[in-house]
């Protein structure tokens, strides 16, 4: 799990059975008592392998997005949510979106526009998550083992000169977080475990950037961990980011299986795309 | 119910804030969260933080459940 504090923007990414939405009454305020309002909130969350293990508020995006409606101030008057579609039921994507009037839309000539890809990858490689367990009676701590898997798997090539901090779960499991540069940040979380293996890769760029290298950190993305199975959701303002997606994963065998774009208060467009090795 | 094992799905939850005085935006905002606080808000989500980096822009937590 992972938290990133901007001086006005904070993001919260939590795996296991954690109650996430719980933070939003603290973090209003003491956001409050430095003179900060709330101008816009974005949740978003895959398709839980477990989801009857998840604790209130998150039985249900139902009842995620009644906790988040009763949460929220009332000046984030725009609101949607939605469930993304998908053709593989297991992995549909859903998001809520909240804004007030001024922050409705992000305009393309905002000088911080980001994008954020979000990618959730299940049935990875066996021989490749087997990387990231901790070597039974290995005394290293979770820093320096998981500087270790940094290296051993190849994580530390996918943004080089990138700023990292890492770190490896006894027995198994590993998290990430990656400066890449100014105020953007990669991060990486990984359960192995046979059978609900799984691990997530999340990018924020700039649409400024060379396109050409959205593709090439995909292809390292999936070479680390070979999944059976890739979603990835876009969220920005502009159309090219998407369509390099399928180009960069087709050639290393992901097929498309689906892709389904929607429009939010305050994100833009989310597009939703899924792939699958071919021998699915 | 399959043996539950730990969900690897992620929660994601992004805020973002505005200054009531335009002057603060050019302050640490949020950043001037002491850590008491930001564990005051980890604890109403079940974490603990187990490493940090920052720079000119922002702090990275990771955080274990």
């Amino acid at each position: 799990s992972s938290l990133f504090v901007y001086p006005t923007k904070i993001i919260i990414k939590t795996c296991g059975t954690t109650q996430l939405l719980k933070s939003i009454r603290p973090l209003l305020h003491y956001a409050c008592h430095l003179g900060l309002t709330l101008c816009s909130c974005r949740y978003t969350r895959g398709s839980f392998i477990f989801p009857l293990a998840q604790p209130f508020p998150h039985t249900s995006f139902k009842e995620e997005v009644i906790y988040l409606e009763e949460s929220l101030p009332s000046n984030l008057c725009y609101r949607k949510a939605s469930v993304m579609p998908c053709k593989i039921p297991s992995h549909s994507w859903h998001v809520f979106t909240a804004s007030d009037e001024a922050h409705l839309v992000i305009t393309p000539h905002a000088p911080d526009v980001l994008y954020t890809l979000e990618i959730c990858m299940t049935e990875l490689d066996r021989v490749l998550a087997r990387k990231f367990f901790k070597r039974p009676g290995d005394e290293k701590t979770g820093d320096t083992a998981g500087k270790e898997m940094t290296e051993l798997t190849g994580i530390g090539h996918i943004n080089p000169g990138s700023l990292i901090c890492d770190f490896a779960f006894d027995p198994c499991g590993y998290s990430m977080n990656g400066i890449i540069d100014g105020d953007r940040y990669s991060t990486i979380h990984v359960t192995p475990e046979d059978g609900y293996s799984y691990a997530s890769f999340e990018f924020v760029g700039s649409i400024y950037d060379d396109l050409d290298d959205v593709a090439q950190v995909l292809k390292k993305v999936v070479q680390v961990f070979r999944p059976a199975t890739m979603s990835v959701s876009t969220t920005c303002t502009s159309h090219e980011v998407w369509t390099r997606v399928g180009g960069a994963l087709e050639p290393l065998g992901m097929k498309c299986r689906s892709c389904t774009v929607d429009e939010f208060p305050a994100a833009g467009n989310v597009v939703f795309q899924t792939f699958t090795t071919r021998r699915k | 119910m399959a043996v539950s094992g730990f969900e690897g799905f992620e929660k994601r939850l992004e805020l973002h804030f505005f200054p009531d005085d335009p002057a603060v935006l050019t302050g640490m905002g949020l950043r001037q969260l002491d850590f008491e606080s930001l564990e005051q808000v980890l604890r109403a989500v079940q974490c603990t933080v187990v490493s940090a980096v920052g720079n000119h822009y922002f702090d990275a937590y990771v955080l274990s459940e």
